[in-house]
């Protein structure tokens, strides 16, 4: 099991340092075992640089930077290990536009090299316009949800509910 | 593996049968606030055996029955049924005969939960196994909450050790 | 100290009950204080019904839901007794379009009725276009912010930087 | 009292000298990712008496200062000061003699922060008095940090009676 972990850890932190590259278009991060002699008892530290900026601990990020921070480490996860499904929650809400447009540009990447089928959820018409298809989600009856499938100018209107 | 479908019947707001269908690549979810986007992904988090009623975000796990409207009157039992491609045929041995693996949960008011797989009734822990080996399950890093990317980030270094676990 | 705890709180549920009705375009909500008879111990509870629903806990409301209602309360507190600033970093992400058009419309009743100043901090062309002036913060050096007063345009620029 | 000014030197990534005008009714502050406007909003908590480096998101007071960049050396001090208009008269009588009032912070890296007030050298205590009678100061539910709207909802019923409090 301690091998396995070293191993995937290399291949996680390979990964993580390129998507964090091509998420803020340079910079550099890395992940870092910490505290201890046993892969297993371990913590994992994360070391994020920004470009043009001195490396700070994590928490003085922006909003936005500790959201593509953690963007990366998720889909380095991914490709040592591909999830059959990944599902985001209004991930891109932190995000400026040109934030999005690389978070939209990260998964177009993702589907080429893995077999994960994404669902996200979203308020941006950025990210709308960007999803192969859409699905609306409305309370006709209120207090009843009820799925349908639509295309994005009708999405656009729910938004403007 | 792969996810094709989604069920719900009574599951929070969605009252009546919903089909949400999973294909390859980017689907969208769209909608205004309250509407139940997020509750869609509780229901998948809550079929794959998520034991916790706090990830529910309800004060008891019978929160997640359909409590009623002006209009209409509160459940007493809900079910949510996930429907698995495995043509490919990479299941756990003891549910690897079948192309499609559909696995499903129903809740009864006071009375707890039921899980089954192709229509056998099975345990809670058949079902974490069968995820488990698909890199997938209700604790999967690969399900992220409203509001919470920023949650590993602020993690302590050894829950974020969890993450690195999953790419094991 | 009593006697002034529990006027206020007559008060602020009194504006909170209006403000929530505003802001769901119906429902009802009310604050109610628990578990003492001493009101300086007691915990403030929230009973919040959007329009068509039945009451639930508060953890049930969505996302933007719950964004509306803790908007209704902090005002309510205003209305009260009027702090001189607010400040408001980013509390629209969570918003629809059409729950940001309330979220400003009660922005504009507030500072009619009070002499507060806001500092609404914003990714939203919606919230900005709605704002008295707008500042723009630039890091044109990499790593050194600036402030810089902008227009309306330029702002949706800096959003698309 | 109102808020009229906000000037930073050295506070986080304000390495150069910037004034914050505050005028009444909406200013809006907009900028992608990372550009410094949460920080803005720190820099008036901390200049109101903000004693906990948690809140300021450092792992210590000396965060605040500026770090440096590729191209800048680190700073070894840093000031925010906020100027009130006092023309109505409303300030605390011990400051209560003057049209406008100037609060100024600074800190030294490794020495701690000096307050002041026009001037004269004050204690935390004397700020924390101030802002108390103005309805306002750096624990406020009137400055709603990022991504902290819902805490208000998903508090205990005891830490939100604190709302109240500031109402009375
Ligand atoms: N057991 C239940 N029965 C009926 N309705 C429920 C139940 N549990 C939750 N709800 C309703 O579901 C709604 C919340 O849905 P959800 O959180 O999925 O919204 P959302 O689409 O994600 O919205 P947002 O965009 O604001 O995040 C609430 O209004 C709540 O009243
Ligand atoms: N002491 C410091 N010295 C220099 N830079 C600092 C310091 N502390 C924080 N920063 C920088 O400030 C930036 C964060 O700024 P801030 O959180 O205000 O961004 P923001 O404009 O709110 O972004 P977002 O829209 O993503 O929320 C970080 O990139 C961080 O590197
Ligand atoms: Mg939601
Ligand atoms: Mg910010």
């Amino acid at each position: 099991a301690r091998a396995r972990l070293t191993a995937s850890f290399e291949t996680v932190n390979g990964h993580f340092k390129k998507l964090f590259k091509s998420l803020f278009s340079g910079g550099t991060a890395e992940l870092i075992l910490t505290d201890s002699e046993d892969p297993l008892e371990a913590g994992l530290d994360i070391l994020a640089r920004p470009p043009g900026k001195k490396p700070q601990t994590l928490s003085l990020l922006s909003g936005g930077e500790q959201a593509l921070t953690a963007m990366a480490l998720i889909f380095a996860v991914f490709l040592t290990n591909p999830a059959p499904i990944c599902v985001l929650d209004e991930v891109d809400a932190p995000l400026d536009d040109s934030n999005v447009e690389r978070f939209c540009d990260l998964l177009d990447e993702m589907i080429k090299t893995t077999k994960t089928r994404f669902v996200v959820i979203t308020h941006n018409p950025i990210t709308m316009a960007r999803m192969h298809r859409l699905f609306g989600v409305t309370m006709a009856e209120q207090g009843v949800s009820q799925l349908v499938s639509v295309d994005l100018e009708t999405a656009k209107q729910y938004q403007a509910a | 593996m792969q996810f094709t479908k989604l069920r719900l019947l009574g599951f929070k707001s969605f009252v009546e049968p919903s089909d949400f269908v999973i294909e390859p690549g980017l689907t969208g979810v769209v909608g205004p606030n309250g509407c139940g986007k997020s509750n869609l992904v509780e229901a998948l988090r809550w079929v794959m055996g998520e034991s916790s009623y706090k990830a529910m975000r309800a004060s008891g796990m019978d929160d997640v029955i359909f409590s009623g409207t002006n209009n209409r009157p509160a459940r007493n039992n809900a079910e949510v049924s996930l429907t698995l491609d495995n043509s490919d045929r990479t299941a756990p041995a003891a549910f690897n005969d079948d192309d499609t693996i559909e696995i499903s949960r129903r809740i009864e008011r006071e009375a707890g939960s039921v899980y089954r797989i192709n229509g056998r009734e099975v345990r809670q822990r058949d079902i974490h196994i069968l995820f488990a080996d698909a890199s997938s399950g209700a604790r999967s890093p690969a399900l992220v909450r409203q509001g919470q990317i920023g949650e590993i980030i602020n993690a302590k270094p050894e829950s974020r050790r969890r993450i690195l676990e999953e790419a094991a």
